[in-house]
């Protein structure tokens, strides 16, 4: 069972104004993010069951939380997942997904089954890879893509241009 | 040409093909150019000085000076261009980087700056900012906005409601920035978004600054009883600026609806597929 009860007290907690500017203790600041880090739990098992219930379908849906440092275990490992996006705006919103993946080539198609143009783009000074791919999200709905990896291929190197020496 | 340019059919940015930095913003719909130059600085944190003892702590910003240091007049670049994303890496050193990225149909520059972990091995405690600098004639107004809903106009050293002596002539200035600030002379318009609160101002006519990071080694005797120290080697943190470039008229339009879709940004759930069907039938 799913529970939002937590996350909100979290928050609740989270309205003062040390959690709010910082001006705390560090072992205080640690436990506030401690709360907010427990709150996600029981929610995301409570966005599992809705989207399961909006979607007809009973998946094991990970939330990659570390996606603003390219990690996500499942996408860089796996050799074909789905990717839902929730959009709760209440307007319809074109959105760049970037996602954390293996070197391969992949092949992502919308929920109608239509390919849509993606890359694969290499991170400079680093070995990692991120899957980008455009896609569009009704307003206060969410689309589900599906990403194939295609075998025997590589993805081509993007980097165009380094500056490494420092300028006289 | 040497010059480094990434661009979509909304936006072309320049940079300096020496130092890699940010020197020029085009809006390709509106033919407008600004002449932009963008880097980070930091204040030294003020630990209490012969005008007065207080310190820059959790709840004080006080520089040392009113001139900040940049963190590096040049970047080490790396560019990348596809048919989804064009880019520029930009390492300014060990503890401050930053991606400037185009997507296509985007009509705003997306700065993803990283910064940190802060040194303090001089024990200077650092009040880390991303400055924005311009020839717009901006005659001491800035505006920024209010819980992204009531934007104010801010006037350098000067309050509405009380005749201001102005004893902080950088801390004094900084209001804070929940979700844009903007410097306009009235025909074009420099806004920035913020992915989160922060402290910003217009400290010079055509400047603009958010300060996205800071460690200090001293308590500002105002109750917490430590420094802004966080434990370890300290923390680094990842964000965006999302930079537009409009005329003065037509900016509101651009940016409200930008920060909508920044603080309601989608979001994205992963499963390997193939689950069973919800319902029986």
């Amino acid at each position: 069972y799913g529970d939002s009860v937590p996350l909100n007290e979290a928050m609740a907690v989270l309205q003062h104004h040390d959690a709010v500017s910082g001006t705390s203790r560090q072992h205080v600041a640690n436990d506030y993010a401690r709360q907010l880090a427990a709150g996600w739990a029981p929610c995301e098992v409570l966005l599992s069951n809705a989207l399961a219930q909006l979607s007809g379908f009973k998946e094991d849906f990970t939330f990659c939380r570390e996606l603003n440092i390219s990690v996500c275990p499942l996408s860089q490992t796996a050799k074909s997942f789905q990717v839902t996006i929730y959009n709760p705006l209440g307007r319809k919103v074109d959105w760049m997904v970037r996602l954390p993946v293996s070197k391969h080539v992949f092949l992502v198609r919308d929920p109608n089954g239509t390919t849509v143009p993606s890359d694969v783009v290499t991170l400079p000074s680093s070995d990692s890879q991120e899957l980008l791919f455009s896609a569009s999200v009704p307003a206060l709905g969410f689309s589900i893509y599906s990403v194939t990896q295609v075998p025997g291929q590589r993805p081509q190197a993007h980097n165009l241009h380094s500056i490494f020496q420092k300028p006289s | 040409s040497r010059v480094l340019v990434i661009q979509n059919e909304h936006i072309r940015a320049k940079f300096d093909p020496d130092t890699g930095l940010l020197v020029e913003m085009e809006n390709l719909d509106q033919n407008l150019v600004l002449p932009i130059h963008q880097a980070f600085y930091w204040y030294n944190a003020s630990m209490g000085d012969n005008q007065s003892s207080q310190a820059s702590g959790a709840y004080i910003f006080r520089p040392s000076r009113q001139k900040p240091l940049l963190v590096s007049g040049w970047a080490q670049t790396h560019l990348v261009k596809t048919a989804l994303v064009q880019e520029v890496h930009q390492n300014f050193s060990a503890w401050c980087s930053q991606v400037v990225r185009l997507y296509p149909g985007q009509r705003h520059l997306e700065l993803e700056w990283t910064v940190g972990p802060i040194p303090v091995g001089d024990d200077w405690g650092k009040e880390v900012i991303s400055r924005f600098d311009t020839a717009l004639e901006t005659k001491g107004l800035f505006y920024t906005d209010s819980n992204g809903r009531e934007i104010l106009e801010r006037r350098r050293d000067y309050r509405p409601t009380w005749n201001l002596n102005q004893t902080e002539p950088v801390a004094g200035n900084y209001y804070p920035v929940n979700s844009r600030i903007y410097i306009t002379d009235g025909h074009k318009q420099l806004t920035v978004l913020t992915d989160r609160s922060q402290g910003g101002s217009s400290l010079s006519d055509g400047s603009l600054e958010l300060m996205v990071h800071r460690r200090l080694l001293k308590d500002d005797a105002r109750g917490v009883g430590e420094p802004l120290l966080e434990a370890g080697s300290g923390l680094w943190v990842r964000g965006r600026h999302l930079v537009l470039l409009d005329k003065a008229q037509s900016a509101a339009a651009g940016h409200r609806l930008q920060a909508e879709k920044e603080v309601l940004a989608p979001q994205v759930v992963l499963a390997w597929g193939g689950g069973a069907p919800y319902h029986p039938e």
